[in-house]
């Protein structure tokens, strides 16, 4: 299992549909301060199942919604999918036989997020269920937010065990 | 269960045992369990960096938690690896040598986890097999630019 | 006293008010009193990066926070400059082009407080006017060398 | 005011008396990871009478206390001075004539901390009065440790005005 993309339409500085592609082992993000480069981080956990405004860097669910700029108005809705390459058919379950898995978040100013597996419409229950096991989630130990690296070191014993619960 | 929790931390701290002194070229670090009922025992993280004392991990300096974390992750990956791990500026605190540790690191571990990291250092970005350029050349608005890793250890400075 | 305590916030936020701008190349910020009672009312920042629009603080980079925060530091020191002034790796999330933009605001505050910087930033580096070269040459044991700042471009790598 | 210079004995990692002066305007200190940079803030605020192990990435007091190496005894002491340069007589009240002023904290490991304002015993309050208006202090705002910068402007409205006021 591996990413082969993310598009991103309307989310946080991301306003125009926009496609990023991972096509080798090791990516590198670059640009400087404020262009959005962490907002990408963002949007994978969001798309994720992540629920806590907070954790995304937001006061509330729909601070994800592009809020304008000097020279655009704020839009309704914010949008993101992220495409797996599922050729090793390494994640199982009703989804094995994919190539491709694609699975995407829409929220809209009402704070209503629609959930979708391969473009049909599921629960964000669904989303998550897909990736136990493989390691990856919304707070998964292999997504580390900037400046949140020490922290890893310093987390209680419980926490700890989470991670090592995730693994097993 | 207990058993395979049991399992999983003996392997992780196994890797952990070995993984550590590889990244600080020395020393000694380990994982505990802390409490007697596996089903909820905490896990500690004891780390010694080569020539100095075990201390509590809090007294580490910004660089050594970093690299010890870095070990922690990676010796997760060896047991079980996530499809793609992403690491957002995590090589800030690093002095030159540890950003050329940690670049070694990631590309080997690359051989079994796909990597997305973010970063403003000149080493880590000409580790990457392929760039992804953003910029906000419209105030507010994000978007995408290709680039090749000549022209990004310029654009870095770029704003 | 109500009456000090309101001089002092209206004198600080003209200070960031027009330091902000200054850093960013842009933007607009300001200090706001939250709260009737001015012996307990607390102080809530607004930031706005040029051309963005105003979100809430914690939505900003990790590279604007820091020269925000900057921004208000020195703003305060323009009040009241304190004797020094300790900053721990501060550039550490900036870009090239901010970490030039940082270097010359504490050249210039420096006319009015005494700065003590830690980096491993060569450019940071570079505009000290005088170096400490801190070591582990024994494991465990901290010496302090005298370096030079050409030496010092080459010694943020050694460990 | 300014800073002339610090001394360190047994403080952290710097177990033999070291002395480091800062001569100028603008003082980098440099070296690799875990050399010791950051223990010597530490050490600056510990002197200024920082009583939380916990901000001083210790779990208690006497973690600040040498404790030994891989060729080395902890030792029973941790002693750290700062000598002020007062020649523009700055610094008000009973100190105002001289030219230098030297603070001075020793603590044991039965966490006994002793204090010295120009080598004559004091106590703590002794020392934090002397800077009372200065704007220096074990959690002033003009010491910002490392990683620590971004909460400034993320902190609560109670604690940016106690920024204001101490510069008030
Ligand atoms: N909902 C939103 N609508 C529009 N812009 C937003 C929204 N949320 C965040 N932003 C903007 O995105 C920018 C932050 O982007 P991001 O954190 O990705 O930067 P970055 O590239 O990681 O920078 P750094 O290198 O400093 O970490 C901020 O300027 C913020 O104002
Ligand atoms: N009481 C003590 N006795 C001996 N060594 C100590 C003590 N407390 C901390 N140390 C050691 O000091 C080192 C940390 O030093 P410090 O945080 O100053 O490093 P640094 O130079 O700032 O590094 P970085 O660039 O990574 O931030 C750690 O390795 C730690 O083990
Ligand atoms: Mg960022
Ligand atoms: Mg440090």
């Amino acid at each position: 299992l591996s990413l082969d993309a993310i598009k991103l339409m309307g989310f946080k500085s991301f306003v125009d549909p926009t496609i990023i592609k991972f096509p080798s082992i090791r990516t590198g993000v670059v640009g400087p301060n404020g262009c959005g480069k962490s907002n990408i981080l963002d949007a994978i956990r969001w798309v994720m199942g992540e629920s806590s405004a907070k954790q995304l860097r937001g006061e509330s669910i729909i601070d994800v919604i592009f809020n304008g700029s000097r020279d655009r108005q704020p839009i309704g809705q914010a949008s993101v999918e992220l495409i797996f390459n599922n050729e090793d058919h390494s994640l199982g379950g009703a989804y094995a036989k994919y190539n491709q898995i694609s699975v995407k978040r829409i929220v809209d100013r009402e704070a209503q997020s629609t959930y979708f597996l391969n473009n049909v419409r599921c629960r964000r229950r669904d989303i998550t269920d897909v990736f136990l096991g493989t390691g990856l989630g919304a707070r998964s130990y292999s997504m580390i937010g900037q400046g949140t690296i020490t922290s890893l070191v310093e987390s209680k014993p419980e926490e700890l065990r989470e991670h090592l619960e995730e693994v097993a | 269960t207990k058993q395979c929790f049991k399992e999983t931390f003996d392997k992780v701290n196994e890797f952990f045992k070995s993984y550590f002194p590889k990244v600080f070229g020395g020393g000694t670090a380990y994982l505990e369990l802390i409490g007697e009922d596996l089903l909820d025992a905490g896990v500690a993280l004891m780390a010694k960096p080569p020539g100095k004392k075990v201390g509590n991990i809090h007294q580490l300096s910004g660089g050594e938690k970093t690299l010890t974390a870095i070990a922690l992750v990676f010796s997760l990956f060896q047991l079980n690896p996530a499809p793609f791990c992403v690491l957002d500026e995590v090589d800030a605190p690093l002095d030159d040598t540890n950003v050329g540790h940690f670049c070694n690191l990631v590309k080997e571990m690359s051989e079994k986890v796909q990597f997305i990291f973010v970063s403003h250092n000149k080493e880590t970005i000409e580790m990457a097999t392929h760039l992804v350029g953003i910029t906000m050349q419209e105030p507010g608005v994000s978007r995408v630019v290709s680039v090749d890793i000549d022209s990004a250890i310029g654009m870095v400075g770029t704003s």
